[in-house]
């Protein structure tokens, strides 16, 4: 799997909607400072729940929309960041379809090594990776074998806000989209994503924490 | 669940030895405070550059704290990989030489995963498969731009 | 006692604003949370790069604190200064065009003090005075080695 | 005054006897990863006693010592580092001798412009900008108006170590080594050190510390 493309809407000092499209292998992002390049990782951890306001250098959730847009303070705002997904065609099993009440069919007994979940009620054995699921299974995928999480944060002109999670266009809980990315080893505590001024931090960290980083894999 | 953890420790350890002589030069591995107890322990990084004797950890340069730090996410990769990794300036403290060792690295290590990259260096840039252009206008919004040098000259 | 620190205030505030608007081509002052109470208050920055709103420092870019840090340091020296300033690696932040400018500033207030400058970054070496070489042959100590850049040819 | 030269023997990466000359305006120290540039500026902040020994990114004392020469753990072994200063001609009525009880003489109702100190017990005018001051009080000072500051380590087989000051030589007290640096606007809460990594503190710090920085130099 790897992330297709990042939409950016009125997100920090993105003030309309750009796209920004990435493939496999080794991408740089690189310009000027202050342009916006650590933004675009910060879209990232926002789109994903990966981090509260403080890890994407906003104080409060509101200070990520773009002040272009909040400024005006004629009504509510909203930035949105969507962050699409390529599978690979073993991956495909990966994607869990949520039952009415949000549980996870697979959730009694599914392997841990990631391949073999069993879909929606169907008896699935372990040996599914290369099974082709009912299409139905696979309807909010769409045919590209692409799948989307966007997260929408509102504000208020009085500064309340609200922030809602989406999985190929239907909302879903926080925790429903960990659960999902977890499937895929993207963790919020994971060290696949290190930001500006952090590579040291895991030589200055607690011998416990650092051991720690293993049990969460083990 | 002892033994899962030594199985994943003595995973990353190994992978932490091979990776660590490549981009530094020098010998490293993991080490438990109480092999006899992991889940009590602490996990130390035991690095010494090569023809140094061990180092603590606390009197390392910035460029030695990052090329071990880096080693370490990258044995943790090879173990259990995440589909994709986000770097920013990952190598501020890097001298050009190990800029580029890191940028071969991160080349070899993006076969089994995708690597975003934030840099300002050269090297780094010129590893990569394409660059993504980031600028801002005057008090205008950020602009972004795909640039892939492979098709460039010079 | 409230009547030296308002002298002071003011005289490090001037010398921030015009400090701050050669580095980072934008403008910032000082403030205080409360100016009638001095000594309950905190010393806020307030920066804000050309032709955008003013920022929240937590927002601010890594080049952007970096530079915003810098003036202020500048600030406190045109004021108060001390005989020398040790610097190392300030300009790891910042792209090839920003250390330029610093090493412009750094040049220039080098008047007044000595600068000594760790520094990786080739804008910073060639605006320098001169060059100290420092290395360390495997396993062996560190050496020192003068180099004077303004000699050499190329 | 500006710093001439700092000498460094057994001091962390330094192995002998090393000396680093130095000359006014802007120098710039440059080479690879973990040559031993930062290892100059903890000489610095080692020998001024401008930082406890977390600052010089050491555990603990002891670590600042050559682990060649620690290594070999057969008797007492010794790091020492000497920074000197160069005067300018304006500045010679800074140095203050000690009295025999380590009182600094013009402690009583000197200027606070650092111009005009009172030396040893002569009536010393506010104006004594320029005017020589006797041979004996500039005794302890090299005719080439200089003065230097040394620092020794000293840790023994056991582990136990001992850490003395001296000014040109004599020895003295932390304490009077920092009146003396205070004299030159050299002070253990200054900014005019920046260690590698910190530049960005001065954001991330408390705005009341910030606002305390004005009052030290008010
Ligand atoms: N809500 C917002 N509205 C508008 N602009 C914002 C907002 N939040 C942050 N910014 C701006 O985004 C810019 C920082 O972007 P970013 O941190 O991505 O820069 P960068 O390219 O990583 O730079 P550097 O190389 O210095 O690290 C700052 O100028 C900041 O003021
Ligand atoms: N007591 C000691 N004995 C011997 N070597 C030591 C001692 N303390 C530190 N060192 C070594 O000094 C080296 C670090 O030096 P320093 O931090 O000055 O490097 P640097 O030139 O600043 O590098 P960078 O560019 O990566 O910041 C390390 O390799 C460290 O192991
Ligand atoms: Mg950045
Ligand atoms: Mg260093």
């Amino acid at each position: 799997m790897h992330i297709k493309r990042v939409e950016l809407s009125h997100f920090k000092s993105f003030g309309g909607t750009t796209q920004v499209p990435l493939l496999p292998g080794f991408t740089v992002i690189s310009g000027p400072n202050g342009s916006g390049k650590s933004n675009i990782l910060d879209a990232l951890l926002f789109a994903l729940g990966l981090s509260g306001s403080k890890g994407m250098r906003a104080d409060r959730l509101p200070d990520l929309v773009n002040q272009n847009v909040s400024g005006r303070g004629r009504s509510t705002v909203e930035a949105s960041v969507t962050v699409t997904f390529a599978l690979e065609a073993e991956e495909l099993g990966l994607m869990q379809p949520e039952d009415e009440d949000g549980a996870v069919p697979a959730s009694n007994g599914s392997t841990t090594n990631g391949n073999g979940h069993r879909a929606n009620g169907s008896s699935g054995n372990g040996h599914a990776k290369v099974e082709p699921l009912e299409q139905s299974v696979l309807a909010p995928i769409s045919p590209f074998n692409e799948w989307t999480v966007t997260r929408k944060l509102r504000v208020t002109q009085q500064g309340t806000y609200t922030s809602h999670y989406f999985i190929n266009g239907e909302s879903c809980t926080l925790t429903q989209l960990h659960e999902q990315l977890h499937r895929f080893r993207i963790y919020p505590e994971g060290y696949n994503v290190v930001l500006q001024g952090d590579v040291t931090s895991i030589i200055s960290m607690n011998p416990r924490e650092r051991r720690e980083i293993i049990d969460e894999l083990a | 669940r002892q033994r899962a953890f030594k199985e994943a420790f003595d995973a990353v350890n190994s992978n932490f030895e091979a990776i660590f002589a490549q981009l530094s030069d020098g010998d490293g591995h993991l080490q438990l405070d109480d092999p006899n107890d992991p889940f009590a322990s602490g996990l130390n990084l035991v690095a010494h550059p090569k023809g140094k004797p061990v180092r603590r950890l606390a009197s390392m340069s910035g460029g030695e704290k990052s090329l071990t730090a880096l080693s370490f996410i990258f044995a943790l990769q090879r173990y259990r990989p995440s589909p994709f990794y986000a770097f920013d300036e990952v190598d501020m403290f890097l001298d050009g030489a190990n800029v580029e060792r890191l940028a071969r690295m991160i080349k070899h290590q993006a076969q089994q995963a995708q690597f975003i990259v934030v840099s300002l260096r050269r090297p780094m840039i010129e590893s990569a498969d394409r660059t993504i252009g980031v600028t801002q206008a005057r008090g205008a919004y950020t602009q972004v731009l795909g640039l892939d040098l492979q098709t460039q000259s010079g």
